[in-house]
């Protein structure tokens, strides 16, 4: 059977509004032991998102950046818990990211599915 | 037959020295389009790696950190060409890690295998 998104995701999702500072996307990251935080909007609804990699970037360029919409992804690269897992993985691999936020059928951020989650797919395999 | 390391491994690897700045780092990472830095002495051993979860974690702490050396983990793990990878994916799983060192039989760095890399897997199998 092909695998399907929703039986690798975490569902465990750390996110992040967008007028928060760099500085608090940067606690969340490191509290979360994680490289990325989706980004929603006060009304909850998903904008973009920030990684290790945005904040890395502020460092290096260290333009004035101050908040999370300064420096975020605002085009995201979504899947769905229903989605096969080699058309999640090949997403991945084209846009050389290394998370995809879960979205459902309602719109909803269902969770996320990392490239560190693959893993688990041998686990059954092999 | 068992994918090995070598087979979906990437051999253009960006390093760094410990003694380099953090901001010359974050400047690498950037440039190299990646989040993992493998990271020499001066004698061309690998003593550690930096990755942008490090860099944002010194814009978190706001510590006095200057160097690699400072914010780097020492005790790396890694993997090898010959590997099978549903291994070297099982050791980024059990670590929450998304990339490991390539270390060849004479101790050299060949190579890094980062989680990414393991959708190019899926490609031949579906
Ligand atoms: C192109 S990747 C390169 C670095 C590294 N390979 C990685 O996986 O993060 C870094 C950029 O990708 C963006 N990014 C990460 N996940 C994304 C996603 N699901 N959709 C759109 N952009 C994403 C980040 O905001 C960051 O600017
Ligand atoms: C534990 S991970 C958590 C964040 C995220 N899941 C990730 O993949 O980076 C972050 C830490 O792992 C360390 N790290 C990354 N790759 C490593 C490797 N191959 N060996 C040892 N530590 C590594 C980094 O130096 C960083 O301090």
């Amino acid at each position: 059977h092909t695998p399907r998104v929703r039986e690798i995701m975490n569902t465990k999702v750390v996110t992040i509004y967008e007028d928060e500072e760099i500085s608090t996307a940067a606690k969340r990251l490191l509290r979360g032991e994680t490289n990325h935080l989706p980004v929603l909007n006060r009304e909850g609804k998903l904008v973009g998102i920030v990684t290790t990699f945005d904040v890395s970037k502020a460092v290096a360029t260290t333009d004035k950046a101050k908040i999370v919409l300064d420096i975020m992804t605002k085009k995201v690269v979504t899947t769905s818990p229903g989605e096969a897992v080699d058309i999640a993985a090949r997403k991945l691999e084209k846009h050389n990211i290394s998370a995809l936020p879960v979205i459902d059928s309602q719109g909803t951020l269902a969770g996320m599915l990392s490239a560190i989650d693959l893993g688990k797919l041998f686990e059954k395999r092999w």
